[in-house]
């Protein structure tokens, strides 16, 4: 950190501990349940697309995405990297440098698309990584 | 049905439930078929609005598949067993999980020749196999076809059906066969037969100016040519769900890089 930086947290408190403590004491608030990294729901409609008459199933999927916020502390539902939880840290002492780690998808599944082709002849595919499992901080 | 695309998340109380608008659409279509490692959106033309006996297969391995990605895979089998066991086989899911891919081939060409009592009846079979895609290998390949009980004339009658490769056309000749497999079989017998055709398809689809198609011929006990038809081998007039077909289990041979848009 840059002296000017120093002379800011001066002017707001006492010690860094202080400092820190402001906001760990902000960021655990956005740290609880409603507002962490965590999966949302998300569908996707082949039917809605259009496509029923050559994707035979599934009429659609939930492919899910990551969002939320991976903030000091991180806790255990947030399936942290050992890293993240370093970086959160980091990041409380020097935002301006170091970002909060991401909220991304720890585990991906695999669909099965059954369609036809021009030709009508039926394929059975696996297509990898088309569904968010979990979410975690990295 | 509110949308193409839904957030359920009762936590983003600001994210709307709307239907896509038309570019939206066509961008998210565009993006699919991009990963689904299609040029375009496929128009297969359909006759009826009933499956007929190959997307019906495909679809019994589709939810197999399914169910074993939930469930543990002796759980699985056994569940298999007792759905549709005359339609895919424990055999075909022992393939499947080896299998990046399967493809069911629409039979192309059916020609009954009815001949005199001399000559030899037979049914002819063609798939097109040109349209699999690039960097696929097949590992496994059957073709299927459906016999129903025949005993009004051939009571406790067996036949020996032969299914051959044809090597070789001639206007004026029947055709140069290559006999891939011969098997005795019950009047009475009912359900679906496979026979492999693994090197075959390997073959046709290395040199598609090979692939003339299959035959498939019966012989009564006695020696007697008889029509596929008489034995009870369902054909293209036969039942939509019996009809025969071809399918084939593949495993990518190299890795499909997806280009960027």
């Amino acid at each position: 950190s840059t002296g000017r930086r120093r002379q800011q947290n001066r002017n707001r408190s006492n010690s860094p501990q202080e400092a820190t403590k402001g906001s760990a004491h902000t960021d655990y608030n956005s740290s609880d349940q409603k507002t962490a990294c965590r999966k949302h729901e998300l569908y996707v409609s082949f039917r809605e697309l259009g496509w029923q008459d050559w994707i035979i199933a599934p009429e659609g999927y939930a492919a899910n995405y990551c969002d939320g916020e991976c903030s000091f502390p991180l806790n255990a539902h947030m399936n942290a990297t050992n890293h993240a939880i370093v970086q959160t840290l980091v990041h409380l002492m020097n935002p301006e440098n170091v970002p909060k780690p991401c909220c991304a998808p720890t585990k991906l599944q695999a669909i099965s698309v059954l369609y036809y082709d021009d030709n009508s002849n039926v394929i059975l595919k696996k297509y990898k990584n088309m569904v968010v499992r979990s979410c975690g901080c990295h | 049905g509110s949308g193409s695309v839904l957030d359920g998340s009762e936590l983003q109380p600001n994210f709307i439930h709307r239907r896509l608008r038309n570019q939206e659409k066509r961008e998210m279509q565009k993006e699919i078929l991009s990963i689904l490692g299609l040029n375009h959106r496929p128009r297969p033309h359909l006759n009826s609005g009933k499956y007929n006996s190959a997307p019906l297969f495909m679809l019994d391995l589709y939810n197999s598949m399914s169910t074993e990605e939930k469930s543990d895979v002796d759980q699985y089998r056994s569940l298999f067993t007792t759905t549709r066991p005359a339609l895919a086989s424990l055999h075909d899911t022992e393939f499947l999980h080896d299998a990046d891919m399967v493809m069911s081939f629409v039979n192309l060409v059916e020609n009954d020749r009815e001949l005199s009592p001399q000559r030899r009846h037979h049914k002819e079979f063609k798939f097109n196999l040109s349209q699999i895609p690039e960097g696929e290998a097949i590992t496994a390949a059957e073709f299927r076809v459906y016999k129903e009980c025949v005993t009004r004339a051939f009571r406790n009658e067996t036949f020996l059906l032969s299914v051959f490769q044809v090597v070789g056309e001639h206007p004026d000749r029947d055709a140069d066969l290559f006999l891939l497999e011969s098997r005795r079989l019950w009047a009475a017998e009912e359900g679906w037969l496979e026979f492999d055709i693994t090197a075959t398809s390997n073959l046709w689809v290395m040199s598609p100016h090979h692939n003339l198609g299959l035959q498939i011929s019966v012989e009564t006990s006695s020696g007697w040519s008889i029509s596929p038809k008489e034995a009870g081998l369902v054909g293209r007039d036969g039942a939509l769900e019996r009809q025969p077909f071809m399918v084939a289990f593949f495993k990518v041979s190299e890795v499909r890089i997806r280009t960027a848009r």
